[in-house]
């Protein structure tokens, strides 16, 4: 810092993480919003630095944290009392201090909404104290001192990238899956695990049937009469094997599956539904989803759970429906809505999945995108998307 | 809301508590005597980092931005 006539830029406070793997932990939450959007709107702004460094932030629900999340009011323990609503907003302790994030719980705290003060951008301020950045001069900043207003198009700053990379380097792979080609033995081998085919069944043709993620962050992709289980780099060994031997009840060529909050993942077919837990089917399935899921069609394209909003998504045509099982009734009057409110997506789509890295991706005939939450349109990237499903995805 | 900042000992508060005065500058008993130069530097460093026009006051512009929610942690730190 000096004299004006100095660049405006970001500040390092002096210290940062060691490690690069980081967890944390909300130990209190605010009043007024459900633990689950906290949760979606904590995670979101964690990744506002995970996307472009090759830090990794995991929230954990037992034993110590490097970064401890609390909303709360007045004086709160650490000799610096919050000061009700307005004011200051939050503070964070940089790393020498232990990263911890405090909030004040009196303020209005809301999610994409222009009214009270915005979770997401606060908190992925105040994760910019707990890993080294100090306030940076540049009004435009995510680091600035100020709160600016809900920025429904929020976009990291330059100057916040150059202080976030001065401190933990730029970030080397991808947020997409098997960034890597994958070795010719394995993932996308010759052999066809079962039948001793060659599985160019989805190299050759990569359109699917299916794709979920299961809660315990295995992803299987199904078509026809078998399925695959993905790594890393593309398909496990060992794969394809046939549905019918191993998800017992689970009929051939599905039309969808999603795996909801509670654990369970769900598949459908025509007028039908299956509830599974792990690879095991509940009792008293298949159901009619005209039953479970009143207001939404037979026969749907893909069913998945949007990670903007946590909200279960279906998709048949150039239509989408939206349910929330919260509400009554689940699907709202306003739908169906075209499709086309999504932008640059295509209609009559394969399936789409809510990756383990908090992404949500559309498959079709082989191609595969990938969705911008915040700008809500497919994301832009080098390569740019529609990129080939079988070399990222399944290893071919 | 907090009282806004508009009188001095508040601005003089919200300069010391943000790091562009000393902490015991608002500490009448530890009698720390300011003077109006060392103040003035100050706001013009709030300036400054706010990216107002320096003019050491606490003018309108100045006033409003201490009074726009924001971050506790120190603008100047180390």
């Amino acid at each position: 810092y000096g004299s004006d006539a100095r660049k405006k830029r970001y500040a390092l406070q002096g210290s940062r993480w060691r490690v690069r793997d980081l967890n944390y932990r909300i130990t209190k939450y605010p009043r007024g919003l459900t633990k689950a959007s906290v949760d979606r709107e904590i995670a979101a702004a964690f990744k506002v630095w995970s996307d472009v460094t090759e830090l990794s932030f995991t929230p954990v629900t037992s034993g110590k944290v490097h970064i401890e999340i609390r909303f709360e009011k007045g004086e709160h323990g650490d000799g610096d009392p919050f000061d009700g609503p307005g004011g200051t907003l939050a503070h964070a302790y940089f790393p020498i201090y232990g990263g911890d994030a405090h909030f004040d719980d009196t303020e209005a705290w809301t999610i994409d909404s222009y009214r009270g003060t915005n979770m997401f951008q606060v908190a992925a301020h105040e994760f910019g104290h707990s890993l080294g950045l100090s306030h940076s001069d540049v009004r435009s900043s995510l680091m600035a001192p100020f709160y600016r207003g809900y920025e429904p198009s929020f976009v990291l700053d330059q100057d916040d990238l150059n202080g976030i990379q001065a401190l933990y380097g730029k970030k080397t792979t991808k947020p997409t899956p098997a960034t890597l080609r994958p070795p010719t033995i394995g993932g996308g081998s010759t052999d066809d695990g079962e039948t001793g085919q060659p599985s160019s069944v989805l190299c050759g043709d990569p359109s699917i049937d299916a794709v979920v993620t299961m809660s315990d962050q295995n992803t299987y992709v199904f078509k026809g009469s078998r399925y695959w289980r993905l790594t890393e780099k593309g398909v496990d060994s060992g794969y394809p094997k046939s549905i019918s031997q191993d998800w017992d009840g689970l009929p051939s060529n599905i039309d969808a599956a999603f795996t909801w909050t509670n654990g369970k993942t769900y598949f459908f077919r025509g007028g039908e539904y299956w509830r599974f837990s792990d690879l095991k089917m509940d009792a008293d399935y298949p159901k009619q989803i005209s039953k479970g899921f009143s207001g939404i069609p037979d026969d749907i394209d893909a069913a998945f759970v949007w990670s903007g909003n946590g909200k279960i998504y279906f998709f048949k045509g150039s239509k989408y429906w939206r349910f929330d099982p919260t509400q009554r009734p689940p699907v709202k009057e306003s739908y169906p809505k075209p499709i086309s409110n999504w932008e640059g997506l295509p209609n009559s789509i394969d399936d789409a999945l809510q990756y383990s890295n908090g992404y949500t991706y559309f498959f079709k005939n082989g191609n595969y995108w990938r969705f911008n939450d915040r700008r809500f349109k497919v994301d832009s990237a080098d390569p740019a998307f529609p990129r080939p499903a079988g070399y990222w995805w399944f290893g071919c | 809301t907090p009282v806004p900042i508009a009188g001095t000992t508040t601005a003089m508060m919200y300069l010391a508590r943000f790091g562009y005065l000393a902490p015991t500058a608002t500490n009448p008993q530890s009698g720390a005597l300011l003077s109006e130069e060392t103040v003035t530097d100050a706001v013009k460093e709030f300036q400054a980092f706010a990216g107002l026009n320096q003019t050491g006051e606490m003018d309108e512009e100045t006033v409003k931005m201490m009074n726009t929610p924001r971050c506790g942690v120190k603008d100047k730190v180390g």
